[in-house]
């Protein structure tokens, strides 16, 4: 039997990462890894780019690199 | 792998360019 996914890419998951601190889409991608979701890695981007769109968060640069940031 | 990483990264990126 296919043992069920230990992380899930929702909404709710991204908004709490993004909460905590700000993260570029390398650093959300490794969070949602298809090894852990069970997703394909097409499927991780369509999901992750429409939570993304949907959340809006602030952006800001950190060492050159655009991270993603929500305040509560 | 980190090459595949950074493609997912690149097609997220690109996704989300014409939304920003």
């Amino acid at each position: 039997t296919p043992s069920s996914s230990d992380v899930q890419l929702t909404e709710e998951a991204v908004r709490r990462y993004l909460i905590r601190k700000p993260m570029t889409t390398k650093d959300l991608l490794k969070k949602f890894q298809t090894k852990r979701t069970g997703l394909s890695s097409e499927q991780t981007v369509n999901v992750l780019a429409q939570i993304l769109k949907k959340l809006n968060p602030e952006r800001k640069n950190i060492n050159d690199k655009m991270h993603f940031y929500l305040t509560e | 792998s980190s090459s595949e990483a950074d493609e997912m990264a690149a097609a997220l990126e690109a996704e989300l360019n014409d939304f920003m």
